[in-house]
């Protein structure tokens, strides 16, 4: 079983 | 002030078909260099980043940066209305709450006016680092399309495997499973550049939407590093291009 990961969770709010 | 014109509207088309499934609404910045978009779809799984230079364009003049708040889906309905081979151009003052887009027919005979409100959009802008992927493999965009929709019928999620030897797409479901192998082609239509092979599994429905930007370019890149989002890049003719951002699924 794979969980989906959140995007923002590699790129950073600038 | 801004003005840019594209010469064909069928390209303005193709562009807001290969946003609108994935995003209802986003800033385009537009820069004395060029248009810019970034966003993130509702779920945060994804992220579209679109990049237009001035250099494709028929004219571009855009005196001071001006951020235009799109609902795509009324943007959408706005250039279905005009004909592909129309010319068309985009004005918005400074500080707009309207887009101007005019069409133009090939001989001047035919103009038309829409008027588009814009919205104030309070998006977050995320920075997206330059990363040094593991694989990088280029095919045709046809090819990555069709392996979409036939992956996507096993299973939700794709597994993604790249070596040395080529590229691997599996998917295992209720129903069975498939798995579609690609190898580098001696005719250069199939290439693949692997420093690392990696392995990693995404949901299909994503990658599916994003081969709505197939017809804007009749090659892909797909690039993977490990513990990153997956690279999904089309090139846009001389103006730059669109790429999209899928966050892996990762073992719990």
């Amino acid at each position: 079983n794979r969980t989906q990961t959140s995007i923002a969770s590699y790129f950073k709010k600038e | 002030m801004l003005e840019a014109r594209f010469g064909e509207t069928l390209l303005l088309k193709k562009i807001v078909d290969a946003l609108k499934e994935i995003i209802s609404q986003s800033t385009l910045d537009c820069t004395e260099t060029g248009m810019q978009l970034q966003s993130m779809d509702n779920s945060h799984v994804s992220l579209v980043a679109l990049s237009l230079q001035t250099e494709g364009f028929e004219k571009y003049r855009c005196d001071r940066n001006v951020s235009l708040g799109l609902d795509l889906k009324s943007l959408a309905k706005v250039v279905k209305s005009a004909s592909g081979d129309d010319a068309v151009t985009l004005t918005a003052a400074d500080k707009a709450d309207k887009l101007l887009l005019s069409f133009e027919s090939d001989n001047k005979s035919r103009t038309a006016d829409y008027e588009l409100k814009l919205l104030n959009l309070d998006q977050d802008h995320l920075g997206i680092p330059e990363t040094n992927y593991a694989c990088i493999v280029q095919m045709p965009s046809s090819e990555f399309a069709r392996i979409c929709r036939d992956m996507s019928m096993f299973s939700e999620s794709v597994v993604i495997s790249c070596t040395k030897q080529g590229i691997k797409f599996s998917a295992n479901g209720d129903m069975g499973s498939a798995n579609i192998k690609l190898s580098d082609t001696s005719k250069g239509d199939i290439t693949i550049d692997v420093d690392e092979p990696i392995t990693q599994s995404f949901a299909g429905r994503y990658l599916n939407t994003f081969t709505r930007a197939t017809p804007l370019s009749d090659r892909v890149k797909i690039c993977l590093a490990p513990d990153v989002p997956l690279l999904v890049e089309y090139p846009i003719e001389d103006y730059g291009y669109i790429r999209y951002y899928l966050a892996p699924k990762v073992d719990e």
